[in-house]
């Protein structure tokens, strides 16, 4: 009666909403954790005390160089066809403006195709991207790749359109990338609201001008570390389940549901697995990753130094899409392991969460899917999530500590009967 | 592809369904 032991202590027993209280806890103390930062170096050596105290096993920092970026004094200001003062927040790796910043005329495009066509009319300009949302992947090449293609035409920056479904004049940060060989320009993102009234002045035929201004800095990288502790396998305790989520955050809100839940289910996981006496045969691992929002940038050297062992790995599981109500698990792997994990998930029947979609994955588990090991995230209500995503929103107030016990349990049910069952996860 | 021969092959789909629902 494992997996209902685990649902009773984590859903209606002594350890509920302790996931949601520790994460409260840090959160509340550390504030948002960005790459490179003092406040993020300080929560890993808060983590890497709570998960001794919590007496889990191996617990140990393994260090990684992390990108350094900040974000400085910002601001966008509209001085045709009127004064407004415009929510902006620069985006990750931007360079900044010049002191006086960057004052310039304006052209509004709604799409990529749209910039090329009238690529004469954008140079020694501000282009302002007015994309609509079809969904978070296909949208956020705007964000990404927005700055690149303005300046390949010109452009003096570029200000893009938050990655969002629903806004209430909030704006939404996020990595954004440079070419080799392009210029690199300043590029922030606007709310929704503020590119759609643009386009629509825009549309009359009306002359835009701003200002933008961003005290945005690249410094070298810095120290950081992946965190890590175990459950070590009683039998196989080569063979590992890896459990995980990132400690990092953007510098916007709190850091509480991106990934703040996704860490915190995963150390209650094991902490719920050890409160019970379990071992499994398998090594359970926890990861704290660091540095996910810049690209998995802990992750990849973490796959780096640990990918010899890579035939050991049954399953890498990653939270990273928000820790509200499951709707069940998803799950990338062969057709044989998808039949096992149809019947690990039938255990969750008392929470009625029995789900298996498709689609493991993670930023930062991504690595080892992609080699062949089995992967699984959870799948919860994405439109919530991203309407938080990035933005100043991302506080403890959009979570539930009901729902993150529910992600607990669920957590550690998968996560456990991988680790204890005889056969490790088949590979396609 | 694992090490200790504790692998699928050697076990029917049956009796990994069987052990999974020993987790009941």
């Amino acid at each position: 009666d494992v997996a209902k032991s685990i649902i009773k202590l984590a859903v209606y027993g002594k350890a509920q909403n302790r996931s949601y209280e520790r994460l409260a806890l840090l959160v509340d103390t550390i504030g948002p954790r960005p790459s490179g930062s003092k406040s993020l170096e300080k929560a890993i050596q808060i983590m890497y005390q709570n998960l001794q105290q919590d007496g889990l096993e191996n617990v140990h920092l393994e260090p990684v160089k992390v990108p350094h970026w900040e974000r400085g004094v910002e601001s966008a200001v509209m001085l045709e066809p009127r004064f407004h003062n415009m929510a902006i927040l620069g985006l990750g790796s931007s360079i900044g403006t010049p002191p006086e910043g960057i004052t310039a005329e304006v052209l509004v495009v709604t799409s990529f195709e749209e910039l090329q066509r009238r690529a004469p009319e954008a140079r020694g300009k501000i282009v302002v991207y007015n994309q609509p949302y079809v969904n978070y992947s296909t949208t956020v090449q705007y964000r990404v790749r927005g700055a690149v293609e303005a300046a390949k035409v010109g452009a003096l920056a570029s200000l893009i359109r938050s990655v969002t479904s629903l806004s209430i004049y909030s704006p939404h940060t996020g990595i954004q990338e440079y070419q080799v060989g392009v210029a690199k320009i300043p590029t922030a993102c606007i709310t929704v609201e503020d590119a759609e009234m643009m386009s629509r002045m825009a549309s009359r035929g009306t002359k835009i001008v701003i200002q933008l201004k961003m005290g945005a800095k690249n410094y070298p990288e810095a120290e950081s570390y992946n965190t890590v502790a175990e459950i070590i396998g009683s039998k196989y305790p080569e063979q590992v389940v890896l459990v995980s989520g990132h400690l990092d955050s953007w510098d916007v809100g709190q850091g509480a549901m991106d990934d703040g839940g996704g860490a915190f289910i995963s150390w209650e996981a094991l902490s719920l697995i050890k409160d019970l006496g379990l071992r499994p045969k398998r090594t359970l691992r926890l990861v704290l990753w660091t540095a996910e929002e810049q690209g998995g940038v802990g992750a990849f050297q973490y796959y780096q130094l640990h990918k010899e062992a890579i035939s050991n790995y049954s399953l890498v599981m990653e939270s990273d899409s928000g820790t509200f109500l499951p709707y069940g698990l998803q799950f990338t792997g062969s057709d044989k392991a998808r039949t096992i994990m149809k019947e690990v998930m039938n255990l969750l029947q008392p929470i009625n969460i029995t789900r298996l979609f498709r689609g493991g994955e993670g930023t930062d588990i991504n690595y080892w899917i992609q080699a062949g090991v089995p992967g699984a995230s959870l799948l919860d209500d994405l439109n919530k999530y991203f309407s938080f995503h990035h933005s100043h929103g991302d506080t403890m107030s959009v979570m539930d500590p009901k729902e993150m016990n529910v992600a607990s349990a669920v957590w550690a049910v998968v996560s456990y009967v991988v680790a204890d069952m005889e056969a490790m996860l088949p590979r396609s | 592809n694992t090490i200790h021969g504790n692998d699928v092959s050697q076990r029917t789909l049956e009796d990994i369904k069987e052990e999974i629902s020993s987790y009941e």
